[in-house]
């Protein structure tokens, strides 16, 4: 997160390789869902035995004794409909939820977003030198109107994608932040309403940032849970 | 410090039946698989054994998956050890300890019995202790030309049986990433330690969270893209070697999917030239060693194509990535590369959400077949014609009948995917009802909240 401070966000999880090394961000939505971006997995069907989400800490890499961490294996990746680069991540055993993990709420059936909403981001990707990459950030973003935003990519943005508004002070997502959560405040809880991916460039000053919009795939998510 | 397991290979969930099982198997005893790798190494007759993780107990067999009237059957309860040099069909050293069962001749004559006194006598005769049997290539008198055998030819006495030293009975390709073959000593000749256990060294290579990775017993192999295959060792003073494995020498293409405009899987074929990271950082070249230094010298690796500084994947990671040119960041992934699409083209188009599709498509995006809708396997299906008669849920067709709004979907033949969205697209102009603006007040319950405090204070 580039732009962005040291946060709590009790259901971003990291997602880790064989290695043990966080490469991507995801979103507790159940006690044994996570949700995260394709762009970060080799295929659908991929095989990760040995990749884990790591849970319940603010570090990156906590040390052994770090007393809320959770870390659970993945069992399976289930892919979103084909335009929406979502994952569902099935845990092989569920999270247990504390002061330190969390569910993020989904949105309901194809809700928007109201234009200027403050939502937030988070990640422990790549700071920039801006904050500790080391720990969780966080990072405020508010909302851009569908239309507007369609302008300022002149005519470019797809129904699936979401924007935020350029910030001058440059801040955004990064690279170890995808498949992370954009969560915004509606009804006191906290909503994923997008999900961090992949751009050009981190944090522009120039242009929208564009998030999968969730909404759009509540259907799918829940049917994923229900089968 | 080396494991008694060490002469053993290991298949898992595996049983070895004999029919009819004469003499009987000795009945099991306890034991841990070292111990009884060890009973079983020491007994002439002993050649594998069962051993029951579950219960710690173990059964020796007299026979291995290549004697006769024996096979091979999946039972969860076992994993099956046979000891190497009965089913290695290549030699180590000069090939002494040969237990194979090759019998014809580099000449391709066949071998005569050990039994057997004609058309040649000799002095070699079977016993418990020399393997000689039946009319198998062995080395008796240690000849450095390996296996051998008297031959049924009257003519030749007796002929090498040419058998290939196991160091070249496989080859490898690129950097032997994918060698399975049986060397288990590194070149200085010290034996491997095996990938499953952790001593003499500690490691991370579990076999079991590298499961493509094919690491056997204690085989030499190539999971962390080194230059060449390698092992940890027996000798405590030398954590890890590299082996002396033949190169390929024919050229096997190979099946690399070598793309440039996006990346594919893990993105190890992408040829592209995106040479900068996600935060516009440029990539260090892969032939400099400033700021970061690294093994990944482009001549050592000629197949992974660390051409400039080009995003490239020389080691099997999530995705393309490159030594940065900023001191403080040593890599990063480009995962701002695109990704190929990975899906069939579309066959045919839907409308609205496709609830009045009636068309033949029986295949998933993916190619999957799709499970008839009145089948229950592999997937027990919660909509079927029984709760949705109206929605023509026939054969194994494409259909919508919970109105979908990503379209028609099926479930599917494939055990570990329930249902999946088919090889078909929404028709041009079909009016999907653009995103609802504003639904009325939502409500959440049980998610979304979190301790404020712990946000001003961090940790």
């Amino acid at each position: 997160i580039v732009g962005g401070q040291p946060g709590n966000s009790p259901w971003t999880v990291s997602i880790r390789n064989r290695a043990g090394v966080h490469f991507c961000g995801g979103s507790l939505v159940k006690e044994q869902w996570v949700i995260s971006t394709r762009q970060c997995f080799s295929s659908c069907d991929a095989d990760l035995a040995g990749y884990e989400v790591q849970l319940g800490t603010l570090f990156k890499d906590p040390g052994p004794g770090d007393p809320d961490q959770q870390t659970i294996p993945i069992a399976r990746i289930v892919c979103g409909p084909s335009e929406s680069q979502l994952v569902m991540l099935k845990l092989a055993s569920p999270a247990a939820l504390n002061s330190r993990v969390a569910l993020i709420c989904l949105p309901p059936e194809r809700y928007v977003v109201p234009a200027g909403t403050v939502c937030e981001i988070a990640g422990w990707g790549e700071t920039r030198g801006t904050a500790d990459g080391s720990v969780l950030n966080v990072a405020q973003l508010p909302v851009l109107a569908h239309g507007e935003c369609n302008a300022a990519l002149r005519g470019r943005l797809k129904e699936s994608e979401l924007c935020t508004a350029p910030l001058r002070a440059g801040v955004g997502a990064c690279e170890g932040d995808y498949g992370g959560p954009l969560a915004c405040l509606t009804a006191d809880c906290w909503v994923l309403e997008g999900v961090i991916t992949p751009s050009r460039v981190c944090a522009r000053t120039d242009q929208p940032a564009l998030f999968i919009r969730v909404s759009l795939y509540v259907d799918w998510i829940h049917k994923v849970m229900k089968m | 410090h080396r494991s008694p397991l060490n002469d053993f290979q290991r298949l898992r969930a595996t049983q070895l039946l004999a029919v009819p099982a004469d003499p009987p198997p000795p009945p099991p005893e306890r034991g841990s698989a070292e111990q009884c790798a060890r009973r079983c190494a020491a007994g002439l007759a002993c050649r594998a054994f069962h051993h029951d993780r579950q219960s710690q107990q173990c059964q020796l067999l007299p026979w291995t998956q290549h004697s006769p009237h024996v096979q091979l059957q999946k039972n969860i309860h076992y994993d099956l050890y046979q000891k190497k040099d009965y089913l290695r069909d290549c030699i180590v050293a000069d090939g002494s300890g040969y237990r194979g069962t090759r019998a014809t001749t580099e000449k391709g004559l066949s071998c005569q019995h050990w039994q057997a006194t004609t058309p040649h006598d000799h002095r070699f005769l079977p016993s418990p202790r020399n393997g000689l049997e039946e009319n198998y290539c062995r080395n008796p008198d240690r000849d450095k030309r390996g296996p051998w055998c008297y031959t049924v030819d009257p003519d030749v006495r007796h002929q090498s049986c040419g058998i290939k030293k196991c160091e070249d009975a496989v080859c490898m390709t690129c950097n032997g990433e994918d060698y399975r073959g049986t060397v288990d000593r590194t070149e200085s000749g010290t034996e491997c330690q095996r990938w499953d256990l952790q001593h003499p060294h500690k490691h991370p290579y579990h076999p079991n969270k590298y499961p493509d990775k094919g690491l056997d017993d204690n085989y030499c192999r190539n999971p962390d893209s080194s230059e060449r295959p390698w092992c940890y060792t027996t000798d405590p003073g030398r954590e890890r070697e590299y082996c002396r494995i033949r190169r390929c020498t024919e050229k096997r293409p190979r099946p690399l999917n070598i793309t440039t405009g996006c990346f594919r899987g893990k993105g190890e074929g992408y040829r592209g030239r995106v040479n900068v990271t996600v935060s516009g950082i440029p990539c260090q070249r892969w032939d400099a060693q400033t700021p970061h230094r690294h093994h990944f010298v482009p001549e050592k690796y000629p197949c992974k194509d660390l051409q400039e500084n080009y995003c490239r994947n020389p080691d099997g990671s999530e995705a393309p990535w490159c030594f940065t040119a900023r001191p403080t960041l040593r890599v990063a992934f480009c995962f701002h590369i695109r990704r190929c699409p990975d899906e069939l083209g579309a066959q045919e188009c839907y409308h609205g959400h496709g609830e009045r599709y009636r068309g033949h498509v029986g295949k998933t995006r993916k190619g999957i077949t799709c499970q008839p809708w009145a089948a229950q396997a592999p997937h027990v299906p919660q909509i079927s014609p029984v709760t949705h008669p109206e929605a023509h849920l026939e054969e194994n067709y494409c259909r919508n009948p919970d109105n979908d709004s990503h379209g028609p979907w099926c479930y599917t033949m494939d055990p570990r995917t329930p249902f999946d969205y088919c090889a078909i697209k929404p028709c041009s102009g079909s009016v999907v009802p653009s995103i609802l603006e504003n639904t009325d007040a939502v409500e959440f319950e049980q998610c979304g909240r979190r301790d404020e405090r712990l946000q001003r204070k961090g940790r």
